[in-house]
């Protein structure tokens, strides 16, 4: 998976 | 962003606003919870902390600094300005039983052991369960106002797009936090037996009743 740290949903 | 988390978003704003204009402008906050408004202001205080940290967008920004003003005020408004109207005798579900274990788990599964993402961690699982209050309140009652239940129609539907945002954007960005999606589907399926009384009922104009 793709281990996307940035929390851009509210 | 995509349509549904868009769509997803203005359902989620558009329940706060009814909810607040219902209160405002009866001035009563008779039959809501304000247990789960608690619950909801948690959730946003515990996951917006990166709101000046953290800048993703003007959208996201202006967003996280509604939902906080917005649900910190309905918390004012019913146990302050109309607490005479606050229903305690039926708003009676032990938060602390949501509280601990969510708080409990937020330790045990996270994506990292570090302050701002237990915290975050926290508040989506205490997101998927802040409703009970609310749904209990209202199986003790046996009915809800229209305007309660048009509010969690569009409280609902948002989490419930936001799984289909989390599919679109597996297919289209590879991009998936199974976190989020099992709490949001946890959260949506709280919502289940409301949603069919809700279409059933309510859509047909009557009164939301619950089976006693």
């Amino acid at each position: 998976n793709v281990e996307v740290k940035v929390k851009d949903e509210l | 962003m995509n349509v549904f988390r868009l769509v997803g978003d203005l359902s989620h704003l558009l329940a706060i606003i009814i909810l607040l204009l219902k209160i405002w402008k009866t001035r009563s906050c008779a039959g809501v919870s304000g247990k789960s408004q608690i619950l909801f202001s948690l959730v946003f205080i515990t996951r917006y902390l990166d709101l000046f940290t953290n800048f993703i967008s003007v959208y996201n920004s202006v967003m996280k600094i509604i939902y906080l003003v917005t649900s910190l005020g309905t918390v004012y408004l019913m146990y302050f300005k109309f607490k005479a109207t606050y229903d305690s005798n039926h708003d009676t579900f032990r938060i602390e039983f949501l509280v601990v274990p969510v708080g409990g788990l937020s330790f045990l599964v996270n994506h990292d052991f570090t302050p701002l993402e237990i915290l975050w961690t926290f508040s989506i699982y205490l997101e998927s369960v802040a409703i009970l209050p609310q749904l209990f309140m209202i199986s003790k009652t046996g009915e809800a106002e229209t305007i309660t239940s048009h509010y969690l129609f569009a409280l609902g539907s948002y989490r419930a797009l936001y799984i289909v945002n989390w599919v679109y954007r597996y297919y289209t960005e590879g991009f998936f936090d199974l976190i989020a999606i099992v709490a949001g589907c946890v959260q949506t399926i709280l919502y289940c037996d409301f949603f069919y009384l809700y279409i059933t009922k309510v859509l047909k104009g009557k009164q939301l009743k619950l089976p006693a």
